[in-house]
């Protein structure tokens, strides 16, 4: 019964755990049950929240850990299964199974969607086995898109590989295009975002704009809600969290 | 006899690319003969560079290229072996080898070595069986590091896997580390930039500042001393090759 979210795009440092976990703290706040799974082997949702578990999704998978051990609260309504580095011992187990290695994550998290309202998955940068295990566990897809044309470049590289995806798995769906960066001193982000609403209509969010406070929180393992709640990236992130949230009423 | 120099770490988005490209394009310009090698799936070298190679390192590596017809001259003194998507056929073959797996892109690479004076080779985040090539293929290591606290924390986490390699590989050494990112206007950057001299005195460099112009420089195909040569963007790159050069002459 949880609404499962993958926050993904190969392109890196584009906002993806920013997103994962700001959205989450949202939804956690206005009343949702809301579970992290950090994906990534860079492990930096648990940094963001300032909580350092010992284990996480790896010890999960490998069956180590029940579901009870492997989750941490982090917050009121907010719950985390931490990423890092022992994740990449993870991939090896996918790439070794001859078949379902693609649903390893899905089998191990089957527990939680009756648990929760909102799962969110924080993926990593690139392309690999873990990504396509991600693409088969959720059912909807948040691409956040810095405002630059790099990153552009790489969206529609990630758009490729995932269509593929989804043509064969029809449980998933792209439910958001969140633009991030937007910065309006400057000409090109505006262009870019005119340009995704344009391409995106239906799917485009309300930018997230730059704001130095967002990359200043986590040295804090603070949400932005709790280091700046009234800064613009906390606007932003409360306005996405309503937009998510509203989606799920009307479902 | 090339300087062989791989510009990498696991964080996402902290101008690899954009080091790598205008690195390589400042060394070409002081009359290097230079290599830039993208042995990332995002090929986004070649984009930044406004050339679209149909082959490259994938077709060098399986045997498909020889070394001629997998090189395209990108500018004077300039030279690209483009990567891409079809990269990821590469990590399959390196998985699949029982030995010498860590070696396969130092093979493929081997008859350019006498051929120029740099190569610089754009790596992709994460860290996986081509990051792991990389590093068995280059002499030195350059680590961009962007001004923010998830970007410190990923430095931290690539220097621990970096030198389990190091320990093992003695033909590599941490050459320098690279501020990006840094913004007067914000009192964060200048703290972070602070910490890391004290951390790395013998490797920080002049820090890259930020500069609108080296994310438009992309879009049109052009290197920052292309598109904006009097730009903050255009001038710490030229001192970074000028750097660079300047350790080629006193080894
Ligand atoms: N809107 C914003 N304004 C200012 N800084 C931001 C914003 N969004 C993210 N940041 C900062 O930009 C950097 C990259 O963000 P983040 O780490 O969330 O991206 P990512 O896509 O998860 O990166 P990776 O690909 O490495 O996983 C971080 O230092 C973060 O704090
Ligand atoms: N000093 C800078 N000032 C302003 N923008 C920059 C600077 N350096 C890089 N950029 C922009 O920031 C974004 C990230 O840079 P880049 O793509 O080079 O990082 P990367 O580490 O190669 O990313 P990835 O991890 O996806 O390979 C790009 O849009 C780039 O144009
Ligand atoms: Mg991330
Ligand atoms: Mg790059």
């Amino acid at each position: 019964r949880a609404r499962k979210i993958g926050v993904m795009i190969s392109k890196g440092g584009v906002g993806k755990t920013t997103t994962a976990v700001n959205l989450a703290a949202g939804l956690a706040l206005t009343g949702h049950k809301t579970l992290i799974v950090d994906a990534d082997t860079q492990g930096q949702a648990a940094y963001a929240l300032g909580v350092a578990p010992k284990a996480g999704l790896t010890e999960l998978v490998t069956g180590e850990l029940g579901p009870e051990d492997a989750v941490i609260q982090a917050r009121e309504n907010l719950w985390l299964i931490a990423g890092g580095k022992s994740l990449a011992g993870i991939k090896r187990l996918i790439s070794r199974k001859d078949f379902g290695g693609e649903r390893t994550l899905a089998e191990a998290l089957a527990p939680f969607s009756s648990q929760y309202d909102y799962v969110v998955v924080d993926s990593a940068p690139g392309w690999d086995p873990l990504t396509v295990n991600v693409l088969f566990y959720v059912n909807e897809i948040l691409i956040p898109v810095a405002l630059e044309v790099m990153s552009l470049q790489g969206l529609g590289e990630f758009l490729r590989s995932y269509q593929l995806i989804a043509n064969y798995n029809k449980d998933i769906s792209l439910r958001y295009i969140l633009p991030t960066f937007l910065d309006r001193r400057v000409k090109q982000p505006q262009e870019l975002y005119d340009e995704l609403v344009k391409l995106y209509p239906d799917l485009i969010c309300q930018p997230v704009r730059y704001n130095v406070k967002l990359s200043e929180a986590p040295s804090y393992g603070m949400t932005i809600f709790e280091f700046a709640p009234n800064s613009p990236g906390a606007e932003d992130y409360r306005e996405l969290a309503r937009k998510v949230a509203a989606d799920g009423m009307t479902r």
